[in-house]
């Protein structure tokens, strides 16, 4: 099984 | 003072078919630059990112920076009213809470103009990473959008792995697997119609068919996609739109546990 990762771990908020 | 013309209105329609999936409402960042836009879709694992260069449109002036909040719904119901080859003006004054469209026929034996109101969003902006990718992979747009659509079919994932030999496309669930892989092939008559792959190192990974789905919609805008994958690190996929700039989205990863 795989799960979904969300993108606001990669990106900083400005 | 913000104006913006653009003769072919066709183009910003299909930036915001391409989008309108994602997104329900958006924040237009409007600078001498030209017109930005960023935002996540409401679960937080793809973002838009659309950049239209101002020296792209055949008129453009923005005296003070502005953003423009929009209901993506409502701003596809004002480009529904024009004609497949009008001319877009768009314009908003300083500290304005409405932006009017006008659009012109070719023989500007029609003109129409509609008003609508702006929305103020609290969206924040994001620092997007400069990444070195272990793989970057062009090939044509029909060409992803049908693999896409083709290996949807069978699972709600898609496998793309990219080695030196060419990239391969798969997935699996209930009735079987499917696997699609494209070797590289430049045709130098028709650039449009070659694959081509820039590989650092070998990479494998799993993404949703119903985002990427959502970006095929952007076909219409350019011959060929990029698609830049690294491990860990969202998916990019760039469709560059003909001399006015580029429609960017990013896709977290699906991740083994």
């Amino acid at each position: 099984t795989s799960t979904q990762a969300r993108l606001d771990g990669f990106f900083t908020v400005l | 003072m913000f104006e913006a013309r653009l003769v072919n209105s066709s183009t910003f329609r299909k930036v915001l078919d391409a989008i309108k999936d994602l997104l329900n409402e958006a924040s237009f960042d409007c600078s001498e630059n030209g017109i930005q836009l960023q935002a996540m879709d409401s679960s937080h694992v793809s973002l838009v990112s659309l950049n239209l260069k101002s020296d792209g449109f055949d008129k453009f002036r923005c005296d003070r920076n502005l953003t423009m909040g929009m209901n993506l719904t409502s701003l596809g119901k004002v480009f529904k009213c024009s004609g497949a080859d009008d001319t877009v003006t768009m314009k908003a004054q300083d500290y304005a809470d409405t932006v009017t469209f006008m659009f012109e026929s070719k023989k500007q034996d029609k003109i129409s103009d509609y008003e609508m109101k702006l929305m103020n969003l609290d969206q924040e902006h994001l620092g997007i990473p400069d990444t070195e990718f272990s793989c970057i992979i062009k090939m044509p747009s029909i060409e992803f959008a049908r693999i896409i659509r083709d290996l949807s079919q069978f699972g709600e994932s898609i496998v793309i792995s990219c080695t030196k030999e060419g990239v391969k496309f798969s997935a699996q669930g209930d009735i079987g697997t499917g696997n699609v892989k494209l070797a590289q092939t430049h045709n130098f008559d028709k650039e449009e119609e070659s694959v081509t792959i820039d590989l650092q190192e070998p990479v494998a990974l799993t993404f949703a068919c119903q985002y990427l789905n959502s970006f095929t919609k952007a076909t219409p805008l350019s011959n060929q996609v990029k698609l830049s994958m690294c491990e860990n690190v969202p998916l990019v996929v760039e469709y560059q739109i003909p001399e006015l700039g580029h429609l960017r989205f990013y896709l977290a990863p699906k991740i083994e546990e």
